[in-house]
């Protein structure tokens, strides 16, 4: 099921995006991440056979149902904006040392 | 045809927003051409039946495969980075008001 399927990635992963290919949105906040240097798993959501109930899942664990969705140490981060926000912040760069994956 | 669909919209508006409906980009775009005041004209291209045929014609018209794809006054101007490029410019409103939109 996909809830089960979502709560795993996100429990064994440091980093995880939940994003599609095609959103300019998605690659944004793909790029920070490799541009920081962070090791990240993307879950592409519009390749994924099962990628519109993994985004119903999330929609009904988060809140969430729009993409990139993005989740460090197991903790909901939020969208885009969220990811900018807390970059611009200066507090993207913690979360990813504690997370392991720089 | 698309393409004789394409040129007579962009011929015929003023300013033209080929956009999609949940995508980001396409919303900055419309967001930022509303607050300034600018009539626009919006083809969802994931909402219009022949959207995919139009979105592949403006690409053959303009080598722009993606969205937003913006016009005004009959010009290609680009996506969302050439729209904010402009008006962070102030290349923009200058655009706009030549267009009689304003
Ligand atoms: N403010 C949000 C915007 C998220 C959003 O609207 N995402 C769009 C794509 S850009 C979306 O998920 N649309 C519905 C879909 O693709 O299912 C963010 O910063 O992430
Ligand atoms: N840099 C371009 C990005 C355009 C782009 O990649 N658009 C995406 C949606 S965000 C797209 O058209 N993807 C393919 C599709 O939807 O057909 C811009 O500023 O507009
Ligand atoms: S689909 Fe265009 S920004 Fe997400």
């Amino acid at each position: 099921m996909a809830l089960a399927k979502a709560k795993e990635i996100v429990s064994t992963e440091p980093v995880v995006v939940f994003s599609k290919t095609y959103c300019s949105f998605c690659t944004t906040v793909k790029d920070l991440l490799s541009k920081l240097g962070a090791k990240h798993k993307v879950i592409e959501l519009n390749v994924e056979s099962d990628g519109a109930e993994i985004q119903a899942a999330l929609a009904e664990w988060t809140g969430q149902r729009t993409v990139p969705n993005v989740f460090i140490s197991g903790k909901h981060i939020g969208g885009c904006d969220n990811v900018m926000e807390k970059h611009n912040a200066g507090e993207l760069l913690p979360l990813l040392t504690e997370a392991g994956v720089l």
